[in-house]
């Protein structure tokens, strides 16, 4: 493992944490989009189906088992926490969900390294992830209005996504036959989605003023 | 016939 993949690992790691100290000190998820919680979730969901069939490395497994059982307990903090619930802006929050997962199924479907349920499922988490982002970042242009850790949290996974760019050109260069079209194309769009917030996050912090996404 | 990695990353 190189140092670029494992630093997009714990920056990927450290977003999840910043959300769930978020949620469970100060008992809020205002700014938290739950839709963008629950398409993660099923990212992790159907992407680490190998859990049951490959075995990696320890470090591998716990990992998986960490983004895992950490996007669920986020999802039903939002959901049925009885305080951090009634801090969810239902009414910003009104991405529809099958906006994405649909054409990233189907997409998965036309678009696979193999036609098996397990490859449809990987390829699927793949595209699904790229996209995921989406509703949070439509609520923060909504809300304009970010609190801190909302802010690192969004930074944080544009970190790892970045992070990971950087991984896979240091393996396309070290490691023999490492090519991966499918993963590279999603993630390098994954990436691009957070690009404006990007500008306006080191604007913010360049001038050391609170971070407001223009209207 | 080249090998496939594993898929080893998150």
């Amino acid at each position: 493992m190189n140092i670029f993949r494992l630093a997009g690992d714990m920056t990927h790691l450290a977003s999840v944490l910043v959300l769930l100290l978020k949620i469970h000190t100060i008992k809020s998820c205002a700014g938290i989009s739950l839709k963008t919680q629950e398409l993660y979730a099923l990212v992790f969901a159907t992407r680490y189906l190998d859990l049951f069939t490959d075995y990696i490395s320890l470090y591998n497994t716990l990992m998986k088992l960490i983004f895992l059982v950490s996007s669920f307990s986020i999802v039903w903090y939002i959901r049925h926490h009885k305080i951090v619930r009634r801090s969810y802006d239902k009414d910003q929050d009104t991405f529809r969900h099958y906006f994405l997962v649909l054409p990233c199924f189907l997409l998965a479907l036309v678009i696979n390294e193999k036609f098996t349920v397990k490859e449809i499922m990987w390829t699927f988490s793949l595209y699904l992830e790229a996209v995921a982002i989406l509703p949070q970042l439509v609520l923060l242009q909504r809300t304009r209005n970010i609190d801190n850790l909302t802010g690192q949290y969004v930074f944080l996974l544009g970190a790892y996504r970045s992070l990971y760019i950087l991984n896979w050109i240091y393996r396309y260069f070290t490691e023999p036959h490492y090519v991966h079209w499918i993963t590279w194309i999603s993630g390098l769009v994954q990436t691009l989605l957070y690009a404006d917030f990007f500008y306006y996050y080191f604007q913010s912090w360049k001038n050391n003023v609170k971070l407001e996404l223009p209207a | 016939d080249n090998p496939k990695p594993p898929k080893d990353e998150l």
